[in-house]
């Protein structure tokens, strides 16, 4: 009997969490379609700036799709590390910011 | 008993995946917050400078910002239709996107880092339907309705 | 030269999470180590 109700009591509660995860899908579709709808935001340069104290920053916009790639750094052959980022679109020029404070 | 057990593993699959979920979701209702607290913040400002700020000193979102040393020496090789760029740099970048930036900002109020002060938890509930207030109260102090429900009385 | 996942780390503008930047972060903060 114990074990029964046990049963019972699952069922129940997987029904409450199969209808809180189908709320949460939904409200997911609602969000990303409402962030999609805010349009037209911007910062301003000095914004960024104020984020990264002082650092070089190079500001990248590019069209959906454009792949980042950033390879394992291997020792060059002057002993020193190489970093690199590759940037490939397929559908429209990236455009690339340099900004510092000065 | 049998189906007792499956049935629990059931449930606890169930509520990993809806722990995840609900953690995208917070990063979505953050990003929403964030979104809609900078177009308030523009408007102001363009309020106030009788007009929006002049067009090269603004970055349109979405955007990516690697950040360097002042020092690093950056060596760039760019294609003639700019579909592709090549960077090397000597010394180590980070790479953030622009939600990276307005939670520096400040524009998401810090919820992200569950320090947020009364004033701005009543403003970021503002910028959500009321349907999801309670995920961003959730975010504020941190805590989960599956820490409250369903797991401690189950257990 | 082409560029298998395991030798570099990959984002897609508009296709990947901030979580694919965070473990390029670390992975460049580690020196390398993936």
């Amino acid at each position: 009997k114990e074990v029964i109700n046990r049963l019972r009591y699952l069922e129940a509660e997987i029904e409450d969490l199969e209808l809180k995860e189908k709320e949460l899908d939904q409200q997911k579709l609602w969000l990303q379609q409402s962030i999609k709808n805010i349009t037209f935001s911007y910062v301003t340069h000095e914004d960024i700036c104020n984020c990264f104290n002082g650092d070089t920053l190079l500001a990248i916009q590019a069209p959906c799709g454009t792949q980042l790639e950033v390879p394992i750094p291997e020792m060059g052959q002057n002993g020193q590390k190489k970093y690199q980022i590759n940037l490939k679109s397929h559908s429209g020029p990236i455009h690339v910011l340099l900004i510092n404070r000065e | 008993a049998q189906e007792c057990q499956n049935l629990e593993m059931e449930k606890q699959r169930r509520i990993e995946r809806i722990k995840q979920k609900r953690a995208q979701l917070q990063e979505l209702l953050l990003q929403q917050i964030a979104f809609k607290n900078l177009v308030q913040r523009n408007e102001q400002n363009e309020q106030q400078n009788l007009g929006p700020p002049a067009l090269n000193s603004t970055i349109q979102l979405p955007f990516l910002i690697v950040n360097t040393s002042k020092r690093t020496i950056i060596d760039c090789s760019i294609s003639s239709d700019k579909f592709e760029y090549l960077f090397n740099f000597d010394n180590t970048f980070e790479i953030h996107d622009d939600i990276e930036v307005l939670k520096r900002m400040g524009m998401s109020f810090g919820l992200e880092a569950g320090k947020c002060s009364s004033e701005d938890l009543k403003t970021a509930k503002s910028l959500v339907p009321k349907a999801l207030e309670s995920y961003v109260s959730d975010m504020c102090t941190g805590s989960s309705w599956v820490n409250q429900g369903l797991l401690l009385s189950s257990t | 030269s082409c560029l298998t996942p395991r030798t570099a780390l990959l984002y897609k503008f508009n296709g990947s999470p901030s979580k694919s930047l965070k473990d390029i972060n670390n992975m460049i903060k580690g020196g390398g180590q993936k």
